[in-house]
């Protein structure tokens, strides 16, 4: 469907990989001297991984990165993205938060962070979780891309067998979702929090997964959760719990925070959005808005952070 | 398409750690082609597992044979597919 307007456009459902990246293009056509669609790679199957770069200005500014929808089934992430990316572009100037924001800094936002799942998801299996790449060996398809990162890639928390949901793969990088996000972020080398975001059961966390050893910056990191949780939970009264991942929910080894913890990003989180187990990974349409703009008012307390407190 | 007839996600709480590993073990059985939503870490933790039809029988005698108690979290998995695949065909012709 050729998307008309970004205003028309019904935040309120989910929609195709073609119906987001036609939506992408509309955005940038609206919003010309803020957003930028970018090409930083190919997925298994050739399509295009896009993210949107909000800058107003200025060369390799301190950045901001949130993806949504590693895990495709995942559908109200995919969603929350594309609230919140409308939701940057349309309060720039008018909110007076999100303008200083993107005065000091750059914002990307990769939607669809594995487009080949999502597209499966959309056609063929809505409960596909990992990427589609074919594994030597087995009839079994695909790697989880949450389990696919270079630090304590192979460790306990993640899966050596290729039938597994939590499959790592062969090697720390070997999909082409992970490989194109971690040449972006070394690349670029100034990204200051990176949010990566998931469903469902309702959880902010901060690394490890891997390792029960504390992050260096776990008191700041536990404060600003703890901050970012209670913003959240201000408009509709929904529970969050938070905590590190291998102390919250369980140990995972290869995770995408864990990386780019170690890649020096302080701010590094990953959410759980809603619910906490009635629909799981089927929530219905009519939670999405709800869930974007309490998940949103969560990740304007991290950006905020991210901003007054340079490193 | 994959079909979810019948199909079931059930919400499985253990009492004890012991539990847990048995689950973690029962999740392990191909054969099964189970499913977890969500995992549990400690003993009244919630744990989501998503069972198909052809395994549900034998999952559910697992767990009342060890007396782990669990409800049924999604009566039919393939009915809120498709209320959802309803609701987005309707959004699109709207």
């Amino acid at each position: 469907a050729q998307i008309r307007s970004t205003n028309s456009f019904d935040y309120a459902n989910y929609h195709t990989l073609e119906e987001i990246y036609n939506w992408m293009d509309e955005l940038a056509s609206e919003y010309p001297h803020l957003v930028t669609k970018e090409q930083i790679g190919s997925s298994y199957e050739g399509r295009p991984l896009y993210i949107l770069k909000f800058s107003t200005g200025g060369n390799n500014r301190p950045s901001i990165w949130i993806d949504t929808g590693i895990h495709s089934r995942e559908w109200v992430t995919q969603a929350t993205g594309v609230w919140m990316a409308k939701k940057i572009a349309s309060d720039y100037g008018n909110d007076e938060s999100i303008t200083s924001i993107l005065d000091q800094m750059d914002i990307f936002i990769e939607i669809v962070t594995n487009p080949d799942g999502f597209h499966f998801t959309h056609t063929k299996n809505r409960m596909w979780r990992k990427t589609r790449s074919i594994n030597a060996g087995t009839s079994c398809v695909g790697v989880d891309p949450n389990r696919n990162w270079d630090a304590g890639f192979g460790g306990p928390g993640a899966s050596s067998q290729p039938c597994s949901e939590t499959y790592r793969g062969p090697r720390a990088n070997s999909e082409k979702e992970v490989k194109a996000i971690v040449d972006f972020v070394q690349a670029h080398g100034n990204i200051k929090a990176f949010v990566s975001i998931h469903s469902y059961s309702q959880l902010l966390l901060y690394p490890y997964g891997y390792t029960s050893t504390p992050v260096p910056d776990k008191q700041e990191l536990h404060d600003l959760a703890q901050r970012a949780v209670s913003a959240l939970s201000s408009l509709y009264g929904t529970s969050y719990r938070y905590g590190s991942i291998i102390t919250t929910i369980y140990q995972a080894s290869g995770g995408t925070i864990d990386w780019t913890y170690k890649q020096g990003i302080k701010y590094s989180y990953t959410f759980e959005l809603r619910d906490n187990g009635r629909y799981g990974f089927l929530l219905p349409a009519n939670q999405i808005i709800p869930t974007a703009q309490e998940t949103w008012l969560a990740v304007k307390v991290i950006m905020e952070h991210t901003r007054d407190n340079p490193y | 398409n994959d079909s979810f007839i019948g199909d079931q996600v059930l919400r499985i709480t253990a009492n004890s750690e012991e539990q847990i590993y048995m689950l973690k073990d029962l999740a392990e059985l191909d054969h099964l082609q189970l499913d977890v939503w969500r995992e549990a870490v400690k003993p009244e933790d919630s744990m989501d597992i998503h069972v198909p039809h052809s395994s549900l029988q034998t999952v559910k005698a697992f767990l009342e044979s060890h007396g782990i108690s669990y409800s049924v979290m999604i009566e039919d998995v393939q009915s809120v597919v498709d209320h959802e695949r309803a609701e987005m065909l309707a959004a699109r012709s709207t």
